[in-house]
């Protein structure tokens, strides 16, 4: 079994699970946020079996379109004096996805 | 050492904890929701030693015990205008355990 | 790739993010609360090139000073009659971290 891990976008997150579940897939979903934006997102736990990995990142893929987005930050890490919120590109949307190996699972 | 992940019901959070600490085990919780019923849960984190992951297990097993009920479900999966709710026999209580491997791990 | 998963304090949290950002590292931080005390922390998800891992490490080692402090805990696993607290000594601050492999990961 694997547990794939991923952190994805608010927007995303209810087609996301609807699309698990009509694959059959099961999840829990974790509230989250981002260490950079400080913006709330959402980490999903996927266990499935080995051979089922590559569709769940396939649900994922199709689901979680990412896209650039000028975003106006207070250089909170530059020199104090300045307040001028400077522009910065992020990415929205899209998936942040790790895979772990599971050595062991049990349904209690 | 090994992470043991499991997701529990909240009606057996407290006694889990408590059996827990009892064992000298410590835990970390994570409030949770299931991607199938979205009704609220707990995922644990437990680090625990190698030779003690079977004491885990079997504190979870003695805590957690499962029990099959029937939800009435609003069929989203289902075809759109069909809204008579549809009867789903699933599990509550009991627990979804995986365990893995920690390369290194840190008191700091 | 590697996870490095750690629980911190969340008086230390606001300066751990900073340092991480400014060392380039992303993080994305789970809201939790300890098995023993049942204070709320923080629980930090840190995906890492391997070649990188010992220099979060620092950031967090550089960051989180631990320190002691007597808690008066109401004995809840103490046999009932006695209701008069008991101070035990705690840590606080610091870090507890596991880090894990990452099989694969992606950006999607
Ligand atoms: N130091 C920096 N300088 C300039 N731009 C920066 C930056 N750090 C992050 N960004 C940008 O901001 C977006 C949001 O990051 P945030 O940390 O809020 O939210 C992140 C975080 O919660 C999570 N994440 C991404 N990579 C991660 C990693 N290696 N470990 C843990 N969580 C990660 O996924 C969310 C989306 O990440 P994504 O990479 O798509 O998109 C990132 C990236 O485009
Ligand atoms: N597509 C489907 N069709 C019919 N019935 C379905 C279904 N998906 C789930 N169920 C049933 O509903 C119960 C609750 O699932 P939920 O996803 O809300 O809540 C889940 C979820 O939060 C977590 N979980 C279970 N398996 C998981 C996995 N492989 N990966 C991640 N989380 C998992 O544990 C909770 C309890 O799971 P458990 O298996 O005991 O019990 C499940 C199962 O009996
Ligand atoms: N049975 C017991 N008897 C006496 N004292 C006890 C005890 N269990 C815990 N403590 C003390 O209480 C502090 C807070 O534990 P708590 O479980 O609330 O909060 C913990 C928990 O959320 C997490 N944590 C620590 N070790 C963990 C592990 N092996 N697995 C999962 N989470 C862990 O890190 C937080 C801080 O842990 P830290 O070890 O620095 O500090 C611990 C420890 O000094």
């Amino acid at each position: 079994m694997k547990l794939v891990m991923c952190v994805v976008d608010d927007m995303d997150i209810h087609a996301l699970l609807d699309a698990l579940s009509e694959g059959g897939f099961q999840a829990t979903k974790l509230a989250s946020s981002g260490g950079f934006l400080r913006r709330g997102n959402t980490t999903l736990l996927i266990g499935v079996d080995d051979e089922k990995k590559e569709e769940v990142l396939q649900v994922i893929r199709r689901v979680c379109k990412p896209r650039k987005q000028m975003v106006p930050m207070t250089p909170m890490l530059a020199a104090e004096e300045s307040i001028i919120p400077v522009d910065v590109m992020v990415r929205m949307g899209g998936a942040t996805v790790f895979v772990l190996d599971v050595l062991e699972n049990y349904k209690i």
